[in-house]
């Protein structure tokens, strides 16, 4: 299972439907300061699952909608979605490709849905956690934190390792 | 769970404790845990020993060689339990430029069974890339990109 | 001292505005009473805008822009109360070529007043040295010292 | 006033004496990671007066003395000097050049000196505090601690201001 394609619309500064294709092996992002790059981090984070807003660097959940600037007002949601590669069949659904969204609405209200389908937040959450991956807190490493995970004290170290069993 | 905690801890050392060795030329680390051979409780302590200095609290670690024992950890959790995909944002900013090369050439290794988003501002990281994205943000504070496909950019000029 | 903090809060607020947007290329940085007028208690706050974006609370900047607004406040700080050196560990570790540029740039004019030691990986930053000193560990875990006066050293090979 | 030269020996991977001679303007430090750059600016801190362990990453205050390696015993004491360039008359005493010394012997003693005459840790203080140096924290900027100063309290960074009067 790989990802295949990115698309962000109305999350932190993408205020335009913006969209990333990956390949297998590395891709570099790179980008001058304060550009949206680790906005992108984010934006991962968040479409799996992640509900404190505090790892996506904002304070409350609304402030991950685009917050408008000189020409444009404020969007009215935000919306990530992933399409991820599931030939090996890594995930436990009969797709060769599954979609996944999360939508937010200032409103508050929230969305997501697999294959363009609306599904509960814990059907997501039950599908990365068959498929081990989302909370998979490891794979997104943010900016600055990399020694976190050696701050970390021993009963969390464990829980890690668990969650590698 | 005793029994596959104890066999992923095993795993997750060995590989912890390899890839320290490719990452500094040398030395030791491993994880040990807290309350010995109790494998259902124990918390886990992290040992690291940079080549020629003695095995020392992780505090005692320069700002480099911290990031590069936690890359070796997180390398060795995707080895035991791979991700579909893993994002690394700026890992390489405190690393000298002999570090940065073996990061990246063992990054290059680890990348044929596992996919990275690799964000960083350090051009030799970026010649690990198959692709590079650039971010830019317009004079209105919006996000926007521009795929500049590594087979038709000199590497070198990238940014 | 109501009347001190007044005079220092201002020269301060002024300095950082400055630095603010030499660094930035333009937008606008100040400080804040959290209780307007109120010199004798008030705490303060930290307003920054880059250009183009609207003011927001420090948290939203990226990790390149706090450490800029962070050297804009420290510099400005250092004008209004000047110390006889400045020590700076790896400051530029976050920056993009262009900011790493600008701060090299800014650095060199306030060194003018100011003494500074910079430890820094970048070597764009050195070329803003009026001398470098190596350090390496040698094989057995002890520091020690190579001093490199750029003045004998071609810079580009530097390190 | 400038720092003219430091000393180190015994402090941290300072295991040899080591001298570093400065002129005014930028002194740039290069050199692999690990090789002991910190451990100057800690070195400089601790020569200041600094009297917690935490702000020059130890846990005790005895862990600044160099702890041995394979063929070298554990030193005995650490020392670190400095010699300021007093000729502008900052700090208010009657010599072109000031040297500062602090001494931490293994049994916990620490001795302070002032042109080679010893002094008390408060009299250094003193000092300093006249010539608005030493623990004017924002002087000495730790590795990775430049937003530190962002995430400071309100009332915190209004202490930093009132030093700066
Ligand atoms: N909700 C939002 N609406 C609009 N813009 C936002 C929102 N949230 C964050 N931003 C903007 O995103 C910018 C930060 O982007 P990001 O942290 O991704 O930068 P970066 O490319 O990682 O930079 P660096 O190289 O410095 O780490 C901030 O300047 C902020 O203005
Ligand atoms: N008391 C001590 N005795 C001996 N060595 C020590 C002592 N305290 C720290 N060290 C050593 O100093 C080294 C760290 O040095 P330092 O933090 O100065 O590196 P650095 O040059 O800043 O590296 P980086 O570029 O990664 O930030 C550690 O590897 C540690 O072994
Ligand atoms: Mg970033
Ligand atoms: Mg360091």
């Amino acid at each position: 299972m790989y990802l295949k394609r990115l698309e962000i619309h109305g999350f932190k500064s993408f205020a335009a439907r913006t969209a990333f294709d990956f390949g297998p092996g590395v891709t570099a992002v790179v980008g001058p300061n304060g550009s949206g790059k680790s906005n992108l981090a984010d934006a991962l984070r968040w479409v799996l699952g992640e509900q404190n807003p505090r790892a996506l660097r904002s304070r409350k959940s609304e402030e991950v909608i685009f917050a408008g600037d000189r020409k444009r007002p404020p969007a009215g949601f935000a919306e990530v979605s992933i399409a991820l590669d599931n030939s090996d069949g890594w995930l436990p659904l009969d797709f060769q490709e599954v979609s996944i969204s999360r939508r937010l609405h200032r409103s508050g209200e929230s969305e997501y849905l697999v294959n363009r389908a609306r599904v509960r937040l814990k059907d997501v959450s039950d599908l990365f956690a068959r498929a081990r991956v989302g909370q998979n807190s490891y794979a997104i490493m943010g900016q600055g934190l990399v020694d976190q995970v050696l701050n970390l004290k021993p009963e969390e170290r464990r829980s890690l390792i668990e969650e590698a069993a | 769970v005793r029994e596959r905690f104890r066999e992923s801890f095993h795993a997750v050392n060995a590989d912890f404790g390899r890839y320290f060795k490719t990452f500094f030329g040398g030395g030791n680390a491993r994880l040990a845990l807290t309350e010995p051979e109790d494998y259902g409780e124990s918390g886990v302590d992290i040992l690291a020993q940079p080549p020629g200095k003695r095995q020392q609290h992780l505090q005692l670690l320069s700002g480099g060689e911290r990031s590069l024992a936690a890359v070796a950890l997180l390398f060795a959790l995707l080895e035991t339990n791979p991700a579909p995909f893993c994002v690394l944002d700026e890992v390489d900013a405190a690393l000298d430029e002999a570090n940065v090369g073996r990061f990246s050439e063992t990054l290059a290794t680890l990348a044929q069974q596992t996919q990275f988003v690799l964000i960083t501002h350090n051009r030799s990281t970026v010649q690990a890339a198959g692709a590079i994205y650039g971010i830019t943000m317009s004079g209105d504070g919006v996000s926007t990109v521009l795929s500049l496909r590594l087979d038709e950019h000199e590497p070198a000029g990238g940014q």
